[in-house]
Order: structure tokens, then sequence, then C-alpha cells
């Protein structure tokens, strides 16, 4: 059954005040790449990498910050059992992942886990 | 999340979907947001797949991440992937694999990527995300370029466990909408964006859908809610494919 929240976080369709918030010129703020498929698999994400190195370094540190005082061994676990794993991935994926890795300088187990955290997080 | 896919009364359809993601990865007390959804929300891009030199999809992503969650095939479907939660869930399949088990199984974003990829038209698109086996259960929402093709595929690990097609079994015959629950079972009572995304299209009407209807549905609470990282608009008929980065500051729902 539906229950309603607490007031000032409860349902609010804004089409009930006759608002507009969709402003078109906010698409710009996401920037465009191409990803080539006709190149190899380890070089089709390293312009990508680069430009957001920090960005995905700092993405996987926070989890590893939230993780690790619960599960001291995970980066371990992380690194060598998903560091492993990542050899067993099927083309193109494997060396795609690989490429990242390289550019980044992020261990390979790490971005393993990254492009695998959904099948991890439905539970 | 939230996904529609929605038809105008000239039979044109809309595909949208708020992507929320980052519930119990840490909260961030000065800002008041979820600390992965604030992260994420800075490493959206969107892509152009190329192949022989030509476009051959668009998606959006978080860089690093090869997989795909919402891609858009110009003229021919849409896709976007909602999570499904199930007891045999990931870890089940990721088991099943390590053991070599499931070797032929898909990890469930590469086969939306896979699709993309190779799938031609709606209904390729529809037998391919209904019958892969795959490692994640999930549901596909997928969006065609004639009227009346929007489908919700609740996928198991081996089969699809429930199919819902617009103006088939849908509940109105012209949108479909999904957030994380079958469409025969109630949502949580504490997680129901069912009700306020239902409720937001019927005030919307068929008249109103557009992408500028359609995002002030997803911008709509509980839709919009502190995991929402951004909204994807698609429309495969003029090939229009827009990310909005989105927000719920304040007091806004948590989830």
């Amino acid at each position: 059954k539906h229950v309603d929240l607490p007031k000032p976080f409860a349902d609010d369709c804004i089409l009930n005040d006759g608002k507009n918030v969709y402003d078109p010129s906010r698409q710009f703020d996401i920037p465009w790449f191409d990803v080539n498929l006709d190149a190899a698999p380890k070089d089709r994400w390293t312009h990508i990498a680069a430009v957001y190195k920090d960005d995905i370094n700092d993405l996987i540190q926070s989890l590893i910050n939230f993780v690790t005082p619960i599960f001291p061994g995970a980066l371990e676990f992380v690194d060598h059992t998903f560091g492993d794993m990542g050899s067993k991935l099927p083309m193109p994926y494997r060396d795609e992942i690989q490429g990242i890795s390289d550019a980044t300088g992020i261990p390979l187990g790490r971005i393993v886990v990254y492009n695998i955290f959904y099948e991890i997080f439905t539970v | 999340c939230t996904s529609i896919v929605a038809q105008d009364p000239q039979g044109h359809l809309v595909h949208a979907r708020n992507l929320d993601f980052g519930l119990f990865l840490g909260w961030d007390m000065n800002s008041h947001e979820w600390t992965v959804s604030e992260k994420l929300r800075k490493m959206i891009i969107n892509v152009n797949w190329i192949k022989n030199g030509k476009l051959l999809f668009k998606s959006n992503e978080f860089a690093g991440y090869i997989g795909i969650y919402n891609g858009m095939k110009p003229n021919a479907f849409s896709l976007t992937c909602d999570d499904r939660f199930q007891k045999a869930g990931g870890y089940y399949g990721i088991i099943k694999w390590l053991l070599g088990l499931e070797p032929e199984s898909r990890w469930m974003s590469w086969l939306s990527r896979e699709t993309l990829e190779n799938c031609n038209s709606y209904a390729e698109a529809k037998e391919h995300l209904m019958n892969t086996p795959m490692l994640s259960p999930v549901y596909f929402i997928l969006g065609g370029i004639n009227p009346k093709e929007g489908a919700i595929i609740a996928r198991s690990l081996n089969s699809t466990a429930l199919l819902t097609e617009m103006g088939v079994n849908s509940a109105n015959d012209w949108y479909v909408l999904e957030t994380n629950y079958d469409q025969d079972t109630e949502p949580l009572y504490l997680d129901d964006r069912d009700t306020p995304g239902n409720n937001c299209m019927h005030k919307l009407t068929k008249d109103g859908v557009s992408f500028q209807g359609i995002f002030n549905v997803l911008s709509s609470r509980t839709n919009l809610n502190k995991l929402t990282t951004y909204t994807v608009l698609m429309s495969t008929y003029d090939s229009r494919f827009e990310t909005i980065l989105q927000s719920c500051p304040g007091e806004c729902w948590p989830w």
C-alpha cells in the first residue's frame, strides 16, 4: 500500500503547479566522447580514462574507505581475486578494462569491481 | 531508478529514465547527499559509438565504465536497465560463473551493449534481451520506433519472468513505467515511486508527452530523490539523446 511520506519529503508532481523545469541547454553540461569500435579494445577508452583518472580513483577510494572498516581485508581481496578474474573476462571487455587500468594507474581488480558493480549490488 | 516509455498522439515514442545510485554507500554530513551519488554526478559522459567510421548508437556512461545502462540506436530502439532484486541475484550468478557453470551467461550491462551493437530492430532486441542467459536479474525497458513499441522485460538469470507490453498487458495503453518492482507486485511501502510516477503521468496525459513533459515528471518527488544523478531522454525517430544532470537538494526523500 502507498504510504504518505512526512510532509517536507512527500510526493510532489511539479505539473500540479504548472511548473516547467526542462531547460534543453542543460544537456550541454554533459560532455560527448567517441568510442571507436574499430580501434583495438585496449585503446578504446584511454582518452576518457585520462580525463577522468582522478574522479575514477576518488570514487573507488571512497568505496574502499567505506568498506575497509567493516571488512579489513577487502582491499587485498579485491586486488587479488578480482585482479585474477580480470584475465578470465570475455573479450573485448577484458582488454578494454585492462586499457582503463593502464591509463589510470588504478589496479586491475578495482576497475573490474567497478565494472561488475551491478552484479555485486543486486544483493 | 525510474524508466518510462511513452507515446504522444502522433505515435512518437519518448524513452526516459532517472538513474538513482549510491544507496547506503556513505552519507556526506556537510552536503546532506549520498557520497557516491555526489561523486558519480561528476563522472557522467555521453558516448557516440563508432563502427566502420559511422555512428552505430549512443549511450551515456559513468567514466571508466564500459557497459551500458542506457542507449539508443537511431531509427531502431532505445534501452534502459533498472535494478531487479532477487534472492538468486548477482552474487549467485558471479559464483556460478567463477565455478565455470555459466560460461556463456552475460554480465548485465555487457548484454545491453551487445544488444545495441548487434541488434537492428525492436523485435530483434526484445528477443535477444528476453532469451540470453545472464548473471543477474534486471528489468530491461525497451522502446522502439513504431507506435506501441514499449516493453518491460523482467529478467531472471535464465528466463524472462514477466513481459509487460504497452497496449497489450500494461496498465495504460500509452506508456509503461518501471521502477524496481515487478509489474504484478506492490512496491515496498517505503520505496514507492510507482504511485507518484503514475499520478504525475496521468496529470501529464498523452497530449503532454515530449522531452519537456517527461522530464517534468521525472523531476517530481519521489521519482526525483537524493540518489538521482541524471535524467536521460531519448527519441528514436529523430535521434535525440539528452542527458541532464539531476540532484534533489534540501528536504528530499533519501531514495
